[in-house]
């Protein structure tokens, strides 16, 4: 494992941790899209179907079950949880977040290195994540206070997608016949998505003002 | 072994 991809995994990581310390901790969700939570949760369902059959390491097994547990329990928080659901904007987080899932899923069909339910199931999740952020984007764009800690939360998510496009070209000249056309894809897809967000991101960090995206 | 080189990414 490169320097890129253990700090991609770890900014993942603290982008998480930083969502559920908002979550349990300040009891609250607000400028949080249930919706992409809910395609998360997808996500990675669908991706890790190996977990039980395909030991890779204890590492990769670990991070599996975080990114899965913790996927899971965000939707139940703000959907279940008393207190966390009143914070929850339901009516900004509009976005029609399951017609994003038949599209993918008729792509991973259509497109993918082995035409096996494994395969076409991880696919799916590649193409699927690419777009899971789009519902929380035009949350924040409708949210007039972004707080810190969902600001961070999404700048987390788009650092990790970029460290993984860095682990990817060190991968590709270090290691022999490294070359996968659809996770580079839509990873470069689902980075370039979070662009804009980091361009307002920054400025805000650099004028010192609050962060708010132009509608 | 080239198919499988990613399954070890998250």
């Amino acid at each position: 494992m490169n320097i890129f991809r253990l700090a991609g995994d770890m900014t993942h990581l603290a982008s998480v941790l930083v969502l559920l310390l908002k979550i349990h901790t300040i009891k609250s969700c607000a400028g949080i899209s249930l919706k992409t939570q809910e395609l998360f949760a997808i996500v990675f369902a669908s991706r890790y179907l190996d977990i039980f059959t395909d030991f890779i390491s204890l590492y990769n097994t670990l991070m599996k079950l975080i990114f899965l547990g913790s996927s899971f329990s965000i939707v139940w928080y703000i959907r279940r949880h008393k207190l966390v659901r009143r914070s929850y904007d339901k009516d900004q987080d509009t976005f029609r977040h399951y017609f994003l899932l038949l599209p993918c899923f008729i792509l991973a069909l259509l497109i993918n290195e082995k035409f096996t339910f494994k395969e076409v199931m991880w696919t799916f999740s590649l193409y699927l994540e690419a777009v899971a952020i789009l519902p929380q984007l035009v949350l924040l764009q409708r949210t007039k206070n972004i707080d810190n800690l969902t600001g961070q939360y999404v700048f987390l998510l788009g650092a990790y997608r970029g460290l993984y496009i860095l682990n990817w070209i060190y991968r590709y000249f270090t290691e022999p016949h490294y070359v996968h056309w659809i996770p580079w894809i839509s990873g470069l897809v689902q980075t370039l998505l979070y662009a804009d967000f980091f361009y307002y991101y920054f400025e805000s960090w650099k004028n010192n003002k609050k962060l708010q995206l132009p509608a | 072994v080239e198919q499988e080189s990613l399954k070890d990414e998250l």
